[in-house]
């Protein structure tokens, strides 16, 4: 049987397998907008994989969209796949969308954590960490959204490896965040940064690891405001938003705020469905629901950072 | 696969800052054991964390002898899971 993108539901959800197999035909089928790039391995060697988006140019401005660093949240990894699917399907009639990848590509790391997803799928489906051990210490994994450089070990990390927050032994010590690192830092032109999660329906922008206001503070205040707006015309799911350390709780050596302390000024983390009846375990009957909504709040951040130059 | 029958779900309501400590108390207690969904953040928000079925009664009695309310949010993980997987099977065929 030959495989296409045609026979994948888009609302069950898949192994990694079956994730990476799809990343392949669907690079494939649509090469004319999409390419697969390998960015690194992950501690048990896996291939960390973003799909880009792009029409064509060098080095143009970006935007970078990652789900799945939080291995349990499948909901994410779903929504990624369905967005990427969308992208392809809406390029050329979605006009905004035709003025976004025209001037800027779109990278999205759907399995920002693979060792971690595949643990969920074969021993552990609660499984948040990475699977990276150190000599000596009995517990397994560290939080990929504890281990980037700003704030690390700061409020809202944990220094013991068996909690479920652990940062780490250092910053960016590992591969799967030292990957997206290099790769932005290489880069040097992304514009908007958003890393998805899930769940308690929130939009939120830094700081994670202080109380105190970023400089842009109330433009990202207004767009977060916007994109809950869009999101919730689509299926009249609510959301709350405002910066992470006063609507959520402190976090120190997150994504978001070291994409913002490293001058991607439209740095944004979502909290994706549901508020509270499955938690990790949403019915894949809610997976497009959610992406449909999701690829709304993304449109409106992206159609801002396009419109607004920096 | 790790079975997580009869493991539950708790969301509790922390009424103060107070609530709230105890809460995180209960997570250095027990790292191992008790396993955040939402964390403690503030009042205004629910705590979700899922408890493993040996540790439920002196998790419950916990949360009675110091006053915090709680409700059950998902009352068998390993039920959902079940129909998880039954799903993934089902779209698979």
């Amino acid at each position: 049987l030959e495989r296409s993108t045609n026979s994948f539901s888009y609302s069950s959800y898949h192994t990694l397998d079956e994730i990476y197999s799809w990343i392949d035909n669907f690079a494939a089928e649509h090469s004319n907008l999409v390419s697969k790039i390998h960015i690194g391995k992950t501690f048990e060697n896996r291939s960390i994989l973003v799909l880009k988006f792009s029409t064509g140019g060098p080095n143009r401005t970006a935007i970078w969209i990652d789900t799945g660093i939080h291995s349990r949240e499948w909901i994410t990894h779903a929504t990624g796949i369905w967005i990427s699917q969308k992208i392809v399907n809406a390029y050329g009639k979605d006009h905004v969308l035709k003025k976004i990848l025209n001037a800027m590509d779109i990278f999205i790391e759907i399995v920002t954590n693979p060792d971690g997803f595949a643990f969920t799928h074969t021993m552990n489906r609660l499984w948040r960490k990475n699977k990276s051990s150190q000599p000596g210490i009995v517990c397994i994994g560290v939080d990929l959204n504890r281990n980037w450089k700003t704030g690390f070990g700061g409020n809202g990390s944990n220094k013991n490896p068996c909690s479920e927050t652990y940062r780490g032994p250092a910053p960016e010590s590992e591969p799967e965040v030292a990957a997206i690192v290099g790769f932005i830092t290489g880069h040097g032109n992304f514009k908007a940064m958003i890393s998805i999660h899930s769940y308690s329906q929130m939009v939120m922008y830094p700081y994670g690891h202080s109380l105190e206001p970023v400089p842009n503070h109330k433009e990202l205040f207004k767009l977060a405001e916007a994109a809950v707006k869009a999101l919730y015309k689509v299926h009249g799911i609510q959301y709350i938003f405002g910066s992470i350390s006063t609507t959520l709780y402190s976090a120190s050596g997150i994504t978001v705020d070291w994409a913002y302390d490293s001058g991607i000024k439209y740095a944004f983390s979502f909290e994706l469905r549901d508020t509270g009846k499955y938690g990790f375990l949403l019915p894949a009957s809610q997976i497009v629901p959610t992406a449909e909504e999701t690829w709304m709040a993304l449109r409106t951040i992206m159609r801002h950072t396009l419109n607004h130059p920096y | 696969q790790m079975n997580f029958t009869g493991d539950q779900v708790l969301r509790i309501l922390a009424k103060n800052e107070k609530q709230l400590s105890l809460l995180r108390d209960l997570e250095s207690q027990k790292p191992q054991k008790v396993d955040f969904w939402r964390g403690p953040a503030r009042p205004s928000l629910p705590v979700d964390m899922r408890v493993p079925f040996s540790e439920l009664p002196s998790v419950k009695a916990y949360l009675k002898s110091h006053g915090l309310a709680y409700s059950v949010m998902i009352k068998d993980i390993q039920v959902l899971l079940d129909e998880e997987r039954n799903a993934m099977a089902k779209s698979r065929r």
